[in-house]
């Protein structure tokens, strides 16, 4: 990678909007 | 069938190469189901880490945004997942802390930034991310790690708590009178103290517990300074708030037992090297209510120099001291209302809270300093009590 091409910003979801995240995937998945 | 070549140490980059459908048995193995007593005893400090990092490293190597994603996601809800149920044993809260602490480390010293770089080799700069900008995910990382410290608190308060007013107020070691309790009060809890009676060595004890538990865990020494700081400003403010509460424990011959103890307290920080800590420093209000408690406290000179003593008590603090204080013995008298007076006036322009107890439930906040690792990824080899075969090493 040339070092002069920026790295792309992952947005992150907060703590809270991961955890519902697996919550809802739990859920599917039971 | 291609000649098995050893590939040498320098051959390696670094990464661990991983398919997606083997995400859920990496956290499964690597996090949901290591026992920190167990197979991690004899890890390298912070071996998950790394090798979560080098899983990593490889995700972004392929420029693949979404096993990034995943993969932090996933090891940050497993992470959450085994500190819910096992949340209250403080061997597992501290290795994932440390852990946790680790990681974030490792997403800061290989992320490109010049800030994170200074104490890089060139071998480990060119291990940094290649694809990904991953400042976002850093910060939840961080706010995991303020959990996890608040539920370490937490958990090292549980198992201090039970021993701090005997320890520090009503066992006594100086006039060789015995408090020994009967037997009936043993304490079921497997922690250190098992004996009938907490004495101020099973505190420090416990104390050594934790913090040989923490540095073999690979913490970082800046946060167990942090740890160590936040035990004694709960010893500090549990001892203090039953002082003031007790009238049998305010009397010369306390105040005498407090300070050996304190004293002792400060023989274990020295021994361990933190002295700087702050942790010393929490201390100061029970020094000054030992001490207030075998000070004259007759003339106006008595009141002069309480006041200039006892600057880390509230007002209400000295004079229900003063208050309760017991007279070594018939010959010595209360202490007089006037005397009370006398303090109150010279108080009474000092602005502080009114509060008698101390909060026992107050935590410092906490600060994670940038701690980089002198490990080379590429000599880190997985043992196999891991279970993480399906890992290969680039």
């Amino acid at each position: 990678r040339p070092p002069s091409r920026p790295r792309i910003l992952l947005k992150a979801p907060t703590l809270a909007e991961m955890e519902e995240m697996n919550i809802s995937e739990e859920e599917e998945s039971p | 069938h291609p000649v098995n070549i050893p590939r040498r140490e320098k051959d390696f980059q670094g990464m661990l190469e991983y398919k997606k459908e083997d995400e859920l048995k990496l956290v499964k193995n690597l996090i949901l189901e290591l026992k920190p007593r167990g197979v991690a005893v004899n890890l390298i400090p912070g071996l998950p880490a790394y090798i979560l990092f080098m899983c990593l490293r490889h995700a972004d190597y392929v420029n693949d945004d979404q096993k990034v994603r995943t993969l932090l996601t996933s090891t940050i809800n497993s992470i959450k997942k085994i500190l819910k149920k096992r949340g209250d044993d403080f061997e597992t809260v501290s290795f994932w802390l440390a852990n946790t602490c680790r990681f974030l480390h490792c997403l800061k010293q290989y992320s490109g930034d010049e800030a994170f770089m200074k104490h890089n080799t060139s071998r480990q700069n060119e291990h940094s991310l290649s694809n990904f900008d991953l400042a976002e995910y850093r910060q939840v990382i961080s706010d995991l790690a303020i959990q996890i410290y608040q539920q370490l608190i937490k958990c090292m308060e549980n198992i201090l708590q039970p021993m701090i007013v005997s320890g520090m107020l009503e066992h006594e070691t100086i006039q060789g009178v015995s408090g020994v309790k009967p037997t009936g009060l043993r304490k079921r809890t497997s922690s250190i103290a098992d004996e009938g009676t907490y004495t101020l060595d099973s505190i420090l004890r416990q104390l050594s517990a934790f913090h040989s538990t923490m540095c073999q865990h690979g913490t970082d020494p800046e946060l167990i300074k942090q740890v160590v700081k936040q035990q004694f400003y709960i010893i500090g403010a549990v001892t203090l708030n039953n002082l003031l509460l007790r009238k049998d424990m305010c009397s010369w011959s306390k105040g005498m037992q407090i300070r050996y103890n304190v004293s002792q307290l400060e023989e274990w920080l020295r021994d361990k090297g933190l002295m700087t800590c702050g942790a010393k420093e929490t201390l100061e209000p029970l020094i000054q209510a030992a001490q207030l408690l075998q000070v004259k406290k007759k003339t106006d000179e008595d009141a002069e120099a309480i006041c200039s003593m006892c600057q880390a008590l509230t007002t209400a603090q000295i004079v229900k001291v003063l208050n309760l204080y017991t007279p070594v013995n018939e010959f010595e008298e209360r202490v007089s209302v006037a005397f009370i007076r006398t303090i109150q006036t010279r108080l009474r322009d000092r602005c502080e809270s009114p509060q008698l107890l101390m909060d026992t439930k107050m935590i410092y906040p906490v600060t994670f300093p940038f701690n980089p690792s002198s490990l080379a990824l590429e000599t880190i080899q997985i043992p196999s009590s891991l279970n993480l075969g399906f890992l290969t090493r680039v």
